[in-house]
């Protein structure tokens, strides 16, 4: 465990309770991708399968049921709540799940480190969490104006990626023997989805504006 | 190979 990637876990977490509390305190999800967070939630389940058979640490334990309890706990109100479910933009969030599941799941069955079931769920996570942020990306882009707690999600998401990256750097230079090619390929890929939009936040956020993406 | 045992990231 190095700093950075503590930082990382602890931005993603922040990424998460932002919306979280967003979502609580306005009885509103408008802007928010109800697909990107049942992706995300795809990925914690098919990960963190292990937590009940395989101990690494208190930290990643608690993490792992946080992660799940969290993005459940979005879901929930997404679907459910009902004053916050009429005001998710169902019309607008129209990207296919098939789109994304599809190839990480092809994928995963051709590259993976091992070849068995809960490997293989594990590898299928890794590529859809790569790629699990495009719907809300693209519902960002359709409806411009991006209110600040959505933009400061999207922000704090991508952040938690940067970090994990100098994680990656810094193990690679510290930890004799440490590798993760599939890991870091992914999120490399991962990373570089957020990099458009960080631009622009960083634009407005310079010009201290109210951040509107382009068409 | 440290790969195969590497799930001490979330």
């Amino acid at each position: 465990m190095n700093l950075f990637r503590f930082a990382g876990d602890i931005l993603h977490l922040l990424s998460i309770l932002v919306l979280l509390l967003k979502i609580h305190a306005t009885k509103s999800c408008a802007g928010i991708s109800l697909k990107t967070q049942e992706l995300y939630l795809a990925v914690f389940i098919t990960r963190y399968l292990d937590l009940f058979w395989n101990f690494h640490s208190l930290y990643n334990s608690v993490f792992k049921v946080v992660y799940i309890g969290t993005t459940s706990m979005i879901v929930w109100y997404m679907r459910r709540h009902r004053n916050v479910k009429l005001t998710y933009d169902r019309d607008h969030d129209t990207f296919r799940y098939l789109f994304l599941v599809a190839p990480c799941a092809v994928l995963s069955l051709l590259i993976n480190a091992r070849y068995n079931l809960f490997e293989i769920l594990w590898t299928f996570s890794i590529y859809l969490e790569a790629v699990a942020i495009l719907p809300q990306l693209v519902l960002l882009q359709r409806t411009k104006n991006v209110d600040n707690l959505t933009g400061n999600y999207v922000f704090l998401l991508g952040l938690y990626r940067a970090f994990y990256i100098l994680n990656w750097v810094y193990r690679f230079a510290t930890e004799p023997g440490y590798s993760a090619w599939l890991v870091w390929i992914s999120g490399l890929i991962q990373t570089g989805l957020y990099l458009d939009f960080f631009y622009y936040y960083v634009q407005a956020w310079k010009q201290s504006k109210k951040l509107q993406l382009p068409s | 190979r440290k790969e195969l045992e590497a799930k001490d990231e979330l």
